[in-house]
């Protein structure tokens, strides 16, 4: 949309931003075609929609994650029979 | 627990900001705990340095990319005072680390927990009230389109690649809900934040939790 004001983040080619646009709306689409209810989230063009995915993962998904230990649940003692 | 709580509503949260080009989301959320959790004690609310962080947490490689786990051990471990945003600012690129005087001003951590709250998110809102918003690390592949609404599908547990700030819970809808701060700028999401289903570890959000003290 040439009157939208999003802009793209990632300045290239305008070939490529074009390809990485139309690959956005298609993933729009099935994100947004979901079965599921209608409170779940919606999906739609926003800053990274001139970015492929593979592109947005190098950038901006780089946190590495780390294992920790879980958090202790209660313990719950049987309450021994009593008269 | 209450049905609803957010820190933002105790004004101990600063504003969403933007990591630009920058895989420094680690850096964004580790700070961010840091500013609240100084906030909570009674002390007033500062946005400190990212940079700070992203320059010189060694164990990490700042725009590159890094761990939370890792910046909190460095924080911890030096007790390097994390000094004013103005005094020391985000300039979207790794940088020589600048050393402080003692005498500077700054903020340091006293201490850090980190857990997997997995099939536990009541203990994790739990620990949100206690400590202060959490830092979380979650799949976000999905994020890249978010609009709105509650995140329910599309992401998975186990593939962690981003870090985000909870300040909150909201558990009055039919569809309990994690209000996350994200690091994409106030354009992104719902003014910058994500609201998360709660319940089901949705994009991993409780394996990964840590808390900070200072």
């Amino acid at each position: 949309d040439p009157g939208s004001t999003v802009t793209p983040t990632w300045s290239r080619s305008r070939g490529r931003d074009a390809a990485a646009f139309r690959e956005s709306l298609r993933r729009h689409r099935f994100l947004n075609s979901s079965p599921w209810e209608n409170t779940t989230a919606f999906y739609g063009v926003n800053q990274f929609s001139y970015l492929f995915p593979e592109e947005f993962k190098a950038i901006y998904l780089r946190s590495k994650p780390a294992m920790f230990p879980r958090q202790p649940t209660e313990m719950y003692k049987p309450i021994p029979n009593v008269p | 627990l209450p049905l609803r709580f957010d820190w933002r509503d105790k004004h101990v949260v600063t504003q969403v900001r933007s990591q630009q080009m920058c895989g420094g989301c680690w850096a964004f959320s580790v700070v961010g705990a840091v500013e609240s959790a100084h906030a909570i004690q009674g002390e007033p609310l500062e946005v400190l340095s990212v940079q700070q962080v992203l320059d010189c947490s060694y164990k990490d490689d700042g725009c590159g990319g890094g761990s939370p786990l890792n910046a909190l051990r460095w924080l911890n471990k030096t007790q390097v005072k994390l000094v004013e945003d103005s005094e020391y600012p985000f300039k979207a690129q790794n940088g020589l680390c600048r050393y402080f005087s003692s005498s500077q001003s700054g903020v340091s951590v006293k201490d850090y927990t980190s857990h997997d709250f997995s099939e536990q998110e009541d203990e994790m809102a739990r620990a949100l009230l206690t400590f202060g918003p959490l830092v979380v690390v979650v799949d976000a592949v999905s994020w890249q389109d978010y609009l709105g609404g509650i995140i329910q599908h599309h992401c998975s547990s186990g593939e962690a690649n981003h870090a985000v700030l909870v300040t909150g819970f909201d558990k009055t809808g039919r569809i309990p809900y994690w209000i996350v701060r994200n690091s994409w700028g106030r354009s992104w999401g719902v003014d910058g934040y994500a609201h998360v289903k709660m319940g089901s570890n949705i994009c991993g959000i409780a394996d990964s939790v840590s808390a900070v003290s200072v």
